[in-house]
């Protein structure tokens, strides 16, 4: 079961250097082994380690919001290669993320979708336009949650969702 | 996978509603405090979750709708999760399988797989059997993204030996 | 000194109370002192209560991430309303608003301008559109951050900031 | 109210950089990475932050610009923040207040106000006159807009004794 670690280890390791670069558009991260005190490797801990594209090698608490997302969600997708999960539900993970970055975020996340499903829950238009299908969730009677489906154009400026289309 | 998720009673989905999950990328949208992430927590809530706190309750009843100013609480809460099992990736002969929790005022609770009375463990078996576990990392919670980052050494150890 | 404490408690209660229904459109929300084990003023914690429009008391732990930040804002807000303070820096506190919220949250930070400097930043459009003053700071140079004066249309669709307005 | 902020070679603005405050609203924006957060760390640096950790760092030195592809690192890190005082709402007699603070790679530390040198302390009692202290609640960091409600209630006290 040690030997299952390290190999599982080292395959998402090998997917997180590459999840990152695609989502980064460059740079380096990598997956480490701290050093245990009794040497086991399954006491050991796991340390990140990344650098942006640009950038020099610096501790990660300086990284930016942004950059800390990408770097969680290569993280995260790496996982997901090496062990396939038939769902994934992401609350508002675009929160700290600028547009260029939510578009890359949504093509690697399209590169998963023949294992994949996922539901994103955005407030973010560009999530919104990048995505399959729109499900609206509403409160017009006070306190109590219906759900509607949606189309992009009904989506208003101040996120309003025209009930127009009410399932 | 999923394909589709009914809450009854479910915090603020007090009437029956039905979500039909496609393949692909679903957004789902929606003012603040409409209700969407108790959508997340209504999945979580069927998988198996055993944590009030981890549904942003403090006990277990917190989920059950608990009124409005046009309708009094509800009693129960039930969520059931559609999923589909034509590739037979959980371990159930069966091309649907439907999972049921309910919980009563009372602290009653009752599981339904495939509208057969089972034990909370067995539905958590199945789906830790494809890796969905309520604390690994098919569900990123709001404000979360960041917890492997955030998380200590060892911490994100553990997180690592759930997926392999 | 326990008199002062009690007094601009009271204060920033009746601020805050006030200001809860602006950025909320209604609802309730209080301070309360906790009961504390030796009965002393100075001694006990402070507890905030909240109800949105529309919705039952319930524990706080059940809001959403909106509702949260709003809360938040509210309490802020009133603080500086008993103690005005000159300015005011907001890193990305407008991450978990829809767009209906963005426009409260600045309408009711426009009450504060006349006593209170806001530096606000952020990546909605919807916050940049209601500002006074758009400053950028990009990275064109690998590493190394630069200030340019911005105005709304140039910032492109992707966040990234048109360099003909490089001061 | 502020009226500017300069920057030199602190984190990544390896160049001097100035930056004037308007009154009214000012948006500050720009791509993941650019260094925005880098300013209110630098304002809450020039203010008299005492803790490496609130400004994302291990050591104080960490705020030093560290090098680029295109620029070695820089020995030294300075922020001056110049404040309009016509008011005089803070307590020296001054129409602009500048404060100055510097580090340099080897740890060694100055500290001016209006050009003379001073004590961190007395930059830091300055502002604490006018409630700006680097605890309390003028600056709001990224993430951390719902720490009022994240904290306990004896920590959220403390956050209004030092507004009482
Ligand atoms: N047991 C319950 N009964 C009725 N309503 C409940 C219950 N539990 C929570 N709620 C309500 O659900 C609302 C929160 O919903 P939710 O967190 O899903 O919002 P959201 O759509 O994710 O919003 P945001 O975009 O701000 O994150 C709260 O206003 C809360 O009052
Ligand atoms: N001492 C330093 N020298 C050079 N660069 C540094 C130094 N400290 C931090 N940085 C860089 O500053 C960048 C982070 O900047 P900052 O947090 O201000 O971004 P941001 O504009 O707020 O982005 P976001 O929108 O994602 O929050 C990091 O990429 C980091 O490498
Ligand atoms: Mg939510
Ligand atoms: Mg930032």
């Amino acid at each position: 079961s040690r030997d299952i670690f390290v190999q599982t280890l080292n395959l998402v390791r090998g997917h997180f250097q590459e999840l990152y670069r695609s989502l980064f558009g460059g740079g380096e991260a990598d997956i480490i082994m701290e050093e245990s005190e009794t040497d086991d490797v399954l006491e050991c801990g796991i340390e990140i380690v990344a650098r942006p594209p640009g950038k020099q090698p610096r501790s990660m608490s300086l990284l930016s919001g942004g950059e800390r997302t990408m770097t969680c969600v290569a993280l995260l997708l790496a996982i997901f290669r090496s062990r396939p999960t038939p769902f994934c539900v992401l609350d508002e993970v675009d929160a700290a993320l600028d547009e260029a970055n939510i578009d890359r975020f949504v093509d690697v996340l399209r590169e998963f979708m023949s294992s994949t499903q996922f539901i994103v829950i955005t407030h973010s238009k560009r999530t919104m336009s990048c995505s399959d299908t729109l499900y609206g969730i509403t409160m017009q009677e006070s306190g109590i949650s219906k759900h509607v489906s949606v189309r992009f154009e009904d989506v208003s400026a101040d996120g309003q969702i025209r009930q127009s289309v009410q399932s | 996978m999923l394909k589709a998720l009914e809450l009854n009673g479910f915090k603020s989905f007090a009437d029956r509603t039905r979500l039909e999950f496609p393949s692909g990328i679903t957004a789902v949208v929606g003012p603040n405090g409409s209700g969407k992430s108790n959508v997340v927590d209504a999945i979580k809530w069927v998988l198996g979750s055993q944590s009030a706190k981890a549904l942003r309750g403090s006990e277990m009843t917190d989920v059950i709708f608990s009124g409005s100013r046009s309708r009094k609480q509800a009693n129960a809460a039930e969520v059931t999760l559609s999923f589909d099992n034509s590739a037979r990736i959980l371990d159930v002969d069966d091309e649907v399988v439907h999972v049921t929790r309910r919980v009563l005022r009372s602290g009653e609770a009752e599981y339904l797989l495939n509208r057969e009375v089972c034990r909370l463990r067995d539905i958590r078996e199945i789906f830790a059997g494809i890796g969905v576990t309520t604390g690994a990392y098919s569900i990123i919670e709001q404000g979360k993204v960041d917890a492997l980052l955030q998380s200590s050494p060892k911490e994100r150890r553990l997180i690592f030996e759930e997926a392999a």
